[in-house]
């Protein structure tokens, strides 16, 4: 089994600790020790496309998760042409895919190919901004888009309520497609799609991420972040919805993202571009 | 006595909160409604100029407080000249001051110019942005600065520490000027000094804004936010430096900011103009 994420946002909105939370492991360095100097981001958008992958166990099965992390996407003074290196990767994966399928045994073919698209949304409380709009609006139609609401432990419960009705408000206007989880009414048993129909009404998804286990105050030991005032849980359902992001992306609907992106948005690629 | 402060920073990091935790009123309204369209912020850098007075009263003494506060900095896709109304605005300022002493009696002047600019670091825990050292390049020599990190309870008090060394940093690198609260070893009594001592080292202030009463664990009432996980109180100072900057600008270097700007700030700004 394998699964290709892709993350994308701006710096320090938890990112790489996401990825390692998701992996349970130090995967990719947290970089507190300052990016590259102000000069070189200044003018010119530089987004760099950097890939780590590692085995973690679902359910007693091992799963292959590769994550691609976007770095410095969104950080320049002029981002007008942040999407595009982004959009370059993505179709660069269905070319790939494309040539191999003309030549080999398809049944041999490695799927490199996107599945599934995270985008970090700064949790400033008000809305989407200009930037998050432009990039969602290149994306949407070439890969399963996840928005998230990046660091949410930065809102109080009323305050993420109310921007996601926003952010969803914004995502209808603006004709944005994002991946709805499938509800198989007729095959599901009624607890499924319970599970279901609660996933798909916490999205976008408020997370935290953490790989730091510290002390709550009824003495748990927990992954979560320690403040003077208190102690915020990443695996806690009360305090954030990380567990319902993993739900989505690991155990329940991975199957989906990749037939997804293999019978549509690949499929839609292919065509578009032997039309051309 | 009056004070003129400009506030400055990304949409979303707690600007007008802030403003009207100083104030202790609800002066500016807290947009959680979305702001402009994104169509309207896409291509052009759409700074606007808002600016609110109101009266608090600091020791016994009356204070007119008068905030600008500059919506649309950094909020475009292409910010290259956010910072430019923003210098407009000080050197306008600066003008008519100019004009006025010409012509008035000098003892009936009323001081427009802004005595201190807060600039609004995100917290993002990694150091300063692109666009963060070309502003405060752009105005470190025509205001007094004050660059605090804005919601700091989004960090926990090791992050803090260390994104405050790297933020020192950059500025030292950058050879930005940022207002240090001056320290009189002759003039001033022992205690005086070592609170003095105690605020510099706790700058680039972390801060927490909030006009809402909340219930601590403990059953105070309090200032704050309330988490799930905790109630962060914005008057304890084991909890963020509002009150340490509250305690700058109202009640311990008001003068000395009024002072600065109007020797030196200004008096630059005059000389170089009339050199020209
Ligand atoms: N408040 C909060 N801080 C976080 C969270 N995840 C990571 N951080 C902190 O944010 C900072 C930047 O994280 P990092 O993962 O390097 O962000 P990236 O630049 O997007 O890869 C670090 O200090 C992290 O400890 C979160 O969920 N909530
Ligand atoms: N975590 C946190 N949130 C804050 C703080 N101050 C304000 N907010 C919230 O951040 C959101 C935006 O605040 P606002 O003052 O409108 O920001 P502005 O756009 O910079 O003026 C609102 O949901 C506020 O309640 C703070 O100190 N910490």
């Amino acid at each position: 089994f394998n699964l290709n994420l892709m993350v994308v946002g701006q710096s320090g909105l938890g990112k790489s600790t996401l990825i390692n939370t998701l992996f349970n492991k130090e995967l990719y360095p947290i970089e507190n020790d300052g990016l590259e100097t102000a000069e070189q981001l200044e003018e010119v958008s530089e987004v760099t496309i950097e890939t780590a992958s590692s085995d973690i166990v679902e359910n007693g099965v091992k799963l292959h998760l590769t994550v691609v992390d976007t770095p410095g996407f969104g950080d320049c003074i002029n981002n007008i042409d942040a999407w595009k290196p982004i959009v370059e990767e993505i179709e660069n994966r269905f070319n790939i895919f494309l040539e191999a399928e003309t030549r080999i045994n398809r049944t041999t073919i490695v799927d490199n190919r996107i599945h599934a698209l995270l985008y970090f949304i700064e949790p400033t409380g008000h809305s989407l901004t200009a930037l998050d709009i432009q990039f969602l609006k290149r994306v949407h139609e070439k890969v399963n888009l996840i928005p998230v609401i990046a660091k949410s432990d930065t809102l109080t419960e009323e305050e993420i309520y109310g921007f996601k009705q926003r952010i969803l408000e914004d995502i209808r206007n603006q004709h944005i497609k994002i991946f709805e989880p499938p509800q198989y009414e007729d095959l599901d048993d009624e607890e499924s799609l319970q599970i279901t129909k609660e996933m798909i009404s916490k999205i976008p998804f408020a997370i935290v991420g953490s790989t730091q286990k510290v002390q709550t105050a009824d003495g748990r030991t927990v992954r979560g972040r320690s403040y003077p005032w208190g102690v915020i849980e990443v695996d806690n359902d009360d305090h954030c919805d990380f567990i319902k992001l993993r739900q989505l992306l690991i155990r329940d609907f991975m199957e989906d993202l990749k037939e997804h992106t293999a019978k549509v948005l690949y499929e839609n690629y292919r065509t578009e571009k032997l039309l051309k």
